[in-house]
């Protein structure tokens, strides 16, 4: 029965195990979990990628001790304020990156482990009333923050131990920005999602904001968790958490639109909807990597598509233990991490 | 360049709109 529930089901096809289950771990120390995430972490010459899971107070560092099991490493105790979210930095090593806040971000700050003091230890990065936060590639950090009168967007740029070597200011736009994607291949593009609704675009080099281009009155809160340019025009995935169902294409949870930046003008590439059986506004959060995308719905599953097909290839259905509540696509693709409140997370080669 | 649905379309837009847009 156990072996039955984990079999993921293509919903609109044949029975297809596309989701193979490969490890599980448990903290059992937690008691509440907030993300789970994965870090390439390199000690004694060896590089490895690790789990990283956070609770309220607690990031745990977790390293793979055979090929189905994992051990805790090391947690950071955080008390004065309760963690938010696990900050991924594509391409950084030993170096675990967290947001803290109550309702809003109020600060980030760097977890790592310093080989001078031979000890772990944080470090602050940033305080404020913050809206929204990326990690780039080659160690940079972009995030936006409010205070009454105007917004900042700031890039900072991380040493090796955690420091912050050097900060640029971007230009912000009128309305405020709610997600960044780095734009994949151009190391100095970045695109944003305002409250607006609309894509913006940065030059990282000069703090310039470029372009500001609308996505649609029927996209309301639309996020960007991916970006590439191809051809001249620029690719953004898009989900769309507020997005009303219509007859024709069901109800888009992830889109992929391209936009061409010389003009604003964009068109939809392909729809990604929530599978049959899951109608309504039921997608509670999601994250992007490559062509695929997962998405945790309100009944506790998490879905899976191939976003340039715009096909549900899988849904990992609620467990007897719990539902779902976390869903991360690991560094480099390595899998998929789905995470229940309880500290449960189990890997999925996909 | 181009032309398409989407307007004219440029594969160095990037660097256009950088020369292009305030400092």
């Amino acid at each position: 029965d156990v072996a039955e529930q984990l079999t993921p089901v293509l919903l609109d096809g044949p029975r297809e195990e596309s989701l193979q289950l490969v490890s599980e771990l448990k903290d059992s120390s937690c008691s509440c979990a907030v993300d789970v995430s994965t870090v390439w972490w390199e000690a004694a010459g060896c590089r490895e990628l690790r789990v990283v899971t956070a609770s309220e107070s607690t990031v745990s560092l977790w390293e793979p001790l055979a090929p189905d099991s994992w051990g805790k490493v090391y947690t950071w105790h955080l008390r004065e304020i309760p963690v938010i979210q696990i900050i991924p930095l594509p391409d950084t090593c030993n170096l675990v990156c967290v947001a803290l806040g109550e309702l809003e971000i109020g600060e980030i700050r760097l977890l790592l482990y310093s080989s001078e003091t031979d000890s772990f230890k944080h470090s602050l990065v940033k305080t404020g009333n913050i809206k929204a936060v990326v990690g780039l590639e080659d160690q940079r950090l972009v995030s936006s923050s409010r205070t009454m009168q105007e917004q900042q967007v700031e890039m900072v740029l991380f040493s090796e131990t955690g420091g912050s070597k050097d900060r640029q200011t971007l230009m912000p736009p009128e309305e405020t920005v709610t997600a960044f994607a780095e734009v994949e291949g151009m190391r100095e593009a970045l695109v944003g999602t305002t409250a607006g609704n609309s894509v913006v675009v940065w030059n990282l080099k000069t703090g310039q904001l470029l372009r500001k281009m609308h996505v649609g009155y029927s996209y309301p809160a639309s996020i960007c968790h991916r970006a590439y340019s191809d051809s001249g025009l620029l690719f953004v995935v898009l989900s769309h958490p507020l997005a009303k169902e219509s007859e024709s294409c069901g109800s888009p949870v992830f889109r992929v639109v391209a936009f061409n930046p010389r003009t604003g003008r964009s068109t939809g590439v392909m729809f990604s909807c929530l599978p049959p059986g899951h109608a309504g506004r039921q997608y509670l959060e999601g994250d992007v990597w490559d062509t695929t995308g997962a998405a945790v719905l309100t009944s506790g599953a998490v879905a899976v598509w191939d976003l340039l097909r715009g096909r549900c290839m899988a849904v990992l259905c609620p467990d007897p233990a719990g539902h779902w509540a976390l869903a991360r696509w690991a560094t480099g693709g390595a899998g998929l991490l789905a995470g229940r409140r309880d500290g449960t997370v189990r890997l999925y080669r996909y | 360049c181009s032309e398409s649905d989407l307007g004219l379309i440029s594969l160095n837009w990037f660097e256009e709109l950088s020369a292009e847009a305030p400092p």
